[in-house]
């Protein structure tokens, strides 16, 4: 474990208590992607597929961790589409989430590390997580604008996998651990951040609201 | 063997 990968795994525990508390206090997830929230809830349940096959007992953090990760996903989905189901905001959520998907299945059987059922749902996994955030860019661009809060989640979301290239770095650096396919993932993924990362520093930083040209 | 490819992050 190394400082950024620790970091990393914090800054995305934040980003999932920022959105979790947002949509409970607010009583609401306007403005909130639930087609993103959906497709990490898979990643998570497709990467940590061992907890459910071979269940060892809790006994490191990281089988807690990615517990956590699968509840607290599942548990903003559940608020999302059922508790909170009427502050959806279902028509500026609109992108086809099956675009995603099916190319990231497709991708993880034809470039994985070894052709076996886990491995490539790890692949998938990888994959999925590093364009499931499109949805929740694709709702801002439409809406126009998105809440401080929203801002904070989604900045904590994005410094995660910026955080873990850093971490890729190191690791190959003292290591000489290279996991290719994580790598070249996690950088398409923190691409994607850039143009918010850059409203967020240049907007939220300064206390304005970042409000996109419409 | 087997479970060689292990990935050790989250």
């Amino acid at each position: 474990m190394n400082i950024f990968r620790l970091f990393g795994d914090l800054s995305h525990l934040a980003a999932i208590a920022i959105l979790l508390l947002k949509i409970w206090k607010t009583r609401s997830c306007a403005g909130v992607s639930g087609k993103t929230q959906l497709l990490f809830a898979v990643c998570f349940i497709t990467r940590y597929i061992d907890l459910f096959l071979h269940f060892v007992s809790l006994y490191n953090t990281e089988k807690v961790m990615k517990l956590i990760y699968i509840s607290a996903s599942v548990f903003t989905c559940y608020l999302i589409f059922f508790k909170f189901k009427a502050t959806y905001d279902g028509n500026h959520d609109s992108m086809r989430a099956e675009f995603l998907i099916v190319p990231a299945a497709g991708l993880a059987c034809l470039i994985n590390t070894k052709f076996d059922a886990i491995e490539i749902l790890w692949t998938f996994s990888i994959y999925l997580e590093a364009v499931a955030i499109l949805p929740q860019l694709f709702l801002i661009s439409k809406t126009g604008e998105a809440e401080t809060i929203t801002s904070h989640y989604l900045f904590a979301q994005g410094s995660y996998r910026a955080l873990y290239i850093l971490n890729w770095i190191y690791r190959y650096h003292y290591e000489s651990h290279v996991d290719t396919i994580a790598i070249v993932a996690g950088v398409v993924q923190t691409i994607l951040y850039c143009d918010f990362f850059y409203l967020y520093i240049t907007k939220v930083v300064k206390g304005q609201k970042i409000v996109l040209p419409a | 063997y087997g479970c060689d490819l292990v990935h050790d992050e989250l």
